[in-house]
């Protein structure tokens, strides 16, 4: 902590980013900032708001030498970037050197981190002397994908302000939550992860087990900060202990719960054609050893002993599971049956006889 | 010139490292009088003990290869200890 312990006040702070740097896209710098903030909104109740006009509490800018502050950046190298603690004025603003290269990867400076880092200061943190964390003082890279906060950054952070409040969950949200008993509900994504399973829709993710009433629920980002909300299909490969999941023409490997390195890859290297923007739901079968891609009104399989698609796909959705509609949200295979979800319909397909066994009620969280 | 060249990389690790303590570790060079040079080495080898420390680096209070090359890391501008609690 800094000395006399400066805090936020309060819990909503605005931010403002005042110039861009050349060396990055304005909007590959808008993520970059708006992903550092939400790694410190996960572990506290502080919420953060992008203001682009006006004195905003964290004013975050890129300058070169001497800027107005009395602690002029060095050229290239050096001192990378510099904050001020929470306080009017000047305080918690964030300044990094435009003498260095900033990027969105392992090349240069990754902004990322150093805004996670700098945002720290501006919420009242010192530097740590734990190496492995991202209040250490020194830069050096990590993947942001698999990039987390040490657990000094979050006993850090969590002695200022507490942990997460329960009205970081849903029902307390900026609006734009899901209500998990409307009837109409659909989601974006459901799989099995271990004895789990997971639903997805927007930012938020539910997970129960299957034979158990009881489900809780989450932030994506929570869960995986340097993940996208709206992820759009999801399977898992238990065996591995792997899970994949799709958004767009990206797809990212979860193992063992964690963001693996080297994700996200583009959906073209499974194999899929140019035309194929994104996948509808995937789900894979164990005894098959082979994965389903539902893509509008076809479905691809891919082998994973083999990693290629198999040939003479796509196929009809329509025509080899009979029941089915042509379009489908999300799907899991659990027990040896396919759960398709279709809009609010879900659908128990028999992977043996090829046949809808049963069409469970829509109310599959509880409470609803 | 090798010779030469040494003395001055030794001249410039030191004055490098002054100014790195300076900025991170409140060490103060200007206010220790020069009559008592001897108190002022004593000071600066506390004060990269304190940054080896800090640093998770072989505490020896000397300027060895490992320290230097921590010292030419990028790194965030705020002082390391200084300013906090």
């Amino acid at each position: 902590r800094m000395q006399g312990r400066p805090v936020w006040k309060k819990h909503l702070i605005t931010y403002r980013i005042n110039n861009y740097t050349p060396d990055m896209q304005p909007e590959d710098v808008d993520y970059a900032i708006q992903k550092a903030f939400q790694v410190w909104s996960n572990v506290t109740p502080l919420k953060f708001r992008k203001v682009n006009s006006g004195e905003a509490d964290i004013m975050i800018l890129f300058a070169s030498r001497a800027h107005g502050d009395f602690s002029p950046f060095d050229g290239r190298g050096g001192i990378i970037a510099h904050a001020f603690g929470p306080g009017p004025g000047i305080g918690g603003d964030t300044h990094f050197d435009e003498a260095e290269i900033w990027t969105k990867t392992y090349k240069g400076t990754n902004l990322f981190l150093v805004a996670v880092h700098e945002l720290g200061h501006s919420l009242g943190l010192g530097h740590s002397s734990d190496p492995k964390a991202i209040m250490f003082p020194t830069y050096s890279y990590v993947n942001p994908n698999t990039f987390h906060l040490s657990a000094d950054d979050i006993q850090g952070i969590q002695s200022l302000y507490g942990g997460p409040g329960k009205h970081q969950l849903p029902s307390n949200t900026d609006g734009t939550e899901s209500d998990n008993c409307d009837s109409n509900l659909s989601f974006d994504a459901v799989t099995t992860v271990g004895d789990k399973i997971f639903f997805f829709k927007d930012r938020f993710l539910w997970w129960r087990h299957p034979e158990s009433p009881k489900n809780s629920v989450t932030l994506i980002s929570s869960l995986w900060p340097t993940l996208p909300s709206g992820i759009q299909a999801a399977y898992e490969i238990g065996a591995r202990n792997q899970v994949f999941l799709f958004k767009d023409d990206k797809y990212w490997l979860i193992s063992n719960m964690r963001p693996q390195p080297h994700y996200p890859k583009n959906i073209h290297s499974l194999g899929f054609p140019d035309s194929v923007k994104k996948i509808d739901a995937a789900v894979f079968n164990p005894l098959l050893y082979k994965t389903y891609f539902f893509v509008d009104n076809q479905f691809w399989r891919y082998d994973e002993k083999t990693q290629f698609m198999d040939p003479g796909y796509p196929k009809l959705i329509t025509k080899y599971f009979p029941g089915i509609r042509p379009t489908i949200d999300a799907v899991y295979y659990y027990n040896r049956h396919y759960y398709f979800f279709q809009g609010p319909d879900i659908f128990e397909y028999d992977v043996i006889s090829h046949r809808i066994t049963k069409r469970p009620k829509q109310n599959i969280m509880s409470g609803c | 010139v090798p010779l030469t060249n040494s003395i001055n990389s030794e001249e410039n690790n030191e004055t490098y490292a002054q100014r790195y303590l300076e900025n991170f570790y409140g060490f103060v060079m200007d206010r220790i009088p020069k009559a008592k040079m001897g108190v002022n080495g004593n000071f600066m080898e506390d004060k990269i003990q304190e940054m080896q420390k800090f640093l998770g680096l072989k505490v020896t209070g000397k300027l060895d290869a490992s320290t230097l090359d921590m010292m030419h890391m990028p790194r965030c501008g705020l002082p390391d200890v200084h300013h906090f609690s």
